[in-house]
């Protein structure tokens, strides 16, 4: 499987951190900059999708422009022995200039177009 | 190494 680089510069580069106590929602916020010269659609994924809200979920990042996401874990009973094994990954492709509807640059997409990074949570507990 | 399918489209809305 060919890999492209990721072209988005993430901020956190690869663990989002989340503070507990997990009684209200918790915010972690990911900063996508885009350094190249050209437009790139993002898409954000989870492999726990109904534990998170995550806005913008996906979009668009201009030449130079960055995007802050804001990712909502949502309130749940936190067990002191877990750990979070969720994950979220960015899926990222350079929009051809010929196109204008994203939805038709995700649905044209050849898998070795795409660029992803892949981050992992990390739950903090406030010391007891 | 996970694969792609563990991962879904996060929702916007909770």
């Amino acid at each position: 499987m060919s890999k492209l680089d990721q072209i988005l510069i993430l901020d956190p580069p690869s663990d989002l951190r989340f503070k507990g106590p997990f009684t209200d929602v918790v915010t972690a916020n990911l900063k996508l900059k885009n350094p190249s010269d050209r437009r790139v659609c993002f898409k954000v994924k989870t492999t726990a999708p109904r534990r998170y809200c995550v806005r913008p979920n996906s979009g668009v990042i201009d030449p130079g422009a960055a995007v802050n996401i804001s990712v909502m874990l949502q309130p749940f009973d936190y067990d002191p022995n877990e750990k979070s094994k969720h994950k979220f990954m960015v899926q990222t492709i350079f929009i051809p200039s010929n196109v204008s509807d994203n939805d038709t640059v995700w649905k044209d997409a050849k898998p070795e177009d795409l660029m992803d990074s892949k981050l992992r949570c990390v739950f903090e507990l406030p010391s007891e | 190494a996970l694969s792609e399918d563990e991962f879904h489209d996060a929702v916007s809305e909770s």
